[in-house]
């Protein structure tokens, strides 16, 4: 049974995302729209689109660091950790929500509910395939879960509260943090897939495969670099090298 | 060391 603090506790995580999935969709008209010429070798036309990719990161980054912020504890932690977890997890998160949208009929991943895009929409972007495919098999692999909101709500808080991140300096809270998150994912799957024991450590093996695709994600951003190709200031605040 | 300006930025922004 879920006791009735952790049924309040998944109400609240999936009402706080979906607040936070709202207000990027109010900001959409602001994002630099998408070209619909289909010449692509013009340079201003892909440096439109990468542009566009960008914007909408940038979002998905406001929106993450929303959630962050009202998950209860977060702000106890130092602002340290909260930037090394956040950086860390960012990108993991992101994957999450994209596998999230990913509609295995039109293999496309939706953003902010109308923007679909494919493999080539993500390679007209300016992203590598090395970086496209994983994103897109990971999706894959996500969507044959059927997760519920809930269960990604409470997927994105275990993940954020990973003890293990660089530079991380409060171990011991980051993992009291993170352990009612854990007991309550594994409670709810218990009462919702009685007969599947697995289903909750491939879940958790969701998390360690994102681990293996935010090293992937470094290799795309450092290509980028290589192709001049400049991330904005939060993007590159968060996921470049700096020396 | 003052780096992550904008992240901070956002974490000490209250929206609401």
């Amino acid at each position: 049974q879920l006791a009735p603090e952790q049924l309040e506790m998944i109400e609240k995580l999936v009402a706080m995302q979906k607040q936070c999935n709202k207000r990027s969709f109010l900001d959409r008209p602001k994002v630099t729209p998408w070209p619909q010429s289909q010449d692509p070798q013009n340079r201003e036309v892909r440096q439109q689109r990468f542009a566009h990719f960008t914007e909408l990161a940038i979002m998905s980054v406001q929106e993450i660091v929303d959630f962050a912020k009202q998950l209860p504890g977060f702000l106890e932690l130092t602002r340290e950790d909260q930037i090394a977890l956040l950086k860390t997890s960012t990108i993991e998160i992101m994957l999450l929500e994209s596998s999230r949208r990913y509609d295995p009929a039109i293999e496309s991943i939706t953003f902010l509910k109308d923007f679909s895009y494919n493999k080539e929409d993500f390679a007209k972007a300016g992203l590598q395939f090395e970086f496209i495919n994983p994103i897109f098999e990971f999706s894959k692999g996500m969507n044959d879960l059927h997760l519920d909101e809930a269960e990604y709500a409470l997927l994105i808080a275990i993940n954020i509260f990973s003890a293990d991140r660089p530079n991380v300096q409060d171990h011991d809270l980051v993992e009291r943090l993170q352990q009612p998150y854990v007991d309550a994912l594994h409670s709810y799957i218990r009462i919702k897939r009685p007969n599947d024991q697995l289903m909750f450590p491939r879940m958790l093996m969701k998390l360690v495969s994102l681990r293996t695709l935010s090293s992937v994600h470094s290799e795309q951003v450092f290509a980028l670099r290589l192709q001049d190709k400049k991330l904005p200031p939060l993007l590159s605040e968060i996921w470049d090298v700096h020396e | 060391p003052q780096d992550h300006q904008l992240l901070r930025f956002l974490l000490d922004t209250d929206e609401k």
